[in-house]
């Protein structure tokens, strides 16, 4: 299976 | 204090419907601009986000910015208690300890009131950068939905490719694979049966079937979705509502 990423490595804390 | 006032209690209830699946604790960030919701999925692989405008209610007022900490299904059990056609008011004080959800029939001889009780939410507030997307497809909201539904059977994954020509939708599983292509078309009769592709550079994504498939239903809320794609971006899947929108960005899946 492919690799996921979190969505918080795209949107930073703000 | 928060008071909002919407004529159809049905599209409250649809909205908290399309996305507690996903999201079940979260704060409605309540402003003089309306009411709005950002969440991560309990895994953190899609961010909801969800934006009521003040002028989508008939009547609206928030003199003080309130973070409203609330359990999605206790909000849908209450929700539950009132019909589709029925005016809802959402009513919280300043320092609230619950929110009070109201109910009016259109024949205005049956008001009910319930009270949900608040939680303190302390969540991660992600910001969403300016993306320029190589691909914007519009297209019926019931043909994705359908899309999504028919590959979830064959593949954990669809992998969208956007080039002028159309959209593919592709699947590959272990009992074999498919694809629908759709090409750009109008009709002026019918403009929630188009399918509209804006494209700067051909993309291509592959994305989860089960969260595009949960995204599906806010599929009531809007004739129309639109996918934005950027090459190893989010995807950005957005159903616009009469005063505001409700989007939900999935992380793609990376080929290594």
């Amino acid at each position: 299976p492919l690799d996921q990423d979190a969505i918080s490595t795209f949107f930073r804390s703000s | 204090m928060l008071e909002g006032k919407l004529e159809q209690a049905s599209l409250f209830k649809k909205v908290v419907e399309a996305v507690r699946e996903l999201v079940q604790d979260c704060n409605f960030d309540c402003t003089e601009n309306g009411l709005a919701l950002q969440a991560m999925d309990t895994s953190h692989v899609s961010l909801v986000s969800l934006l009521l405008t003040a002028d989508g209610f008939s009547e609206y007022r928030c003199d003080r910015n309130l973070a409203l900490g609330i359990n999605l299904v206790s909000l849908t059990k209450i929700l539950r208690c009132g019909n589709n056609e029925d005016i809802l008011t959402l009513e919280a004080g300043d320092s609230a300890d619950s929110l009070v959800v109201r109910f009016e029939n259109t024949q205005q001889d049956r008001m009910s009131e319930y009270a949900l009780k608040l939680m303190d939410i302390d969540q991660e507030h992600l910001g969403i950068p300016e993306t320029e997307y190589a691909a914007s497809i519009t297209m019926p909201s019931t043909e994705f939905q359908r899309i999504c539904r028919d590959m979830q059977s064959i593949s954990e994954s669809i992998t969208i490719d956007c080039t002028k020509g159309g959209v593919k939708f592709t699947c590959e599983g272990d009992i074999g694979s498919g694809s629908v292509t759709l090409k750009p078309n109008s009709s002026a009769d019918k403009p929630e049966l188009c399918t509209k592709i804006d494209l700067s550079e051909p993309v291509s994504l592959t994305l989860s079937t089960k969260y595009l498939l949960n995204f599906c239903k806010a599929t009531g809320l809007s004739q129309q979705v639109t996918l934005k794609l950027a090459d190893e971006n989010p995807i950005l899947v957005e159903y616009p509502l009469s005063a505001g929108h409700l989007r939900f960005y999935l992380a793609p899946k990376l080929d290594e």
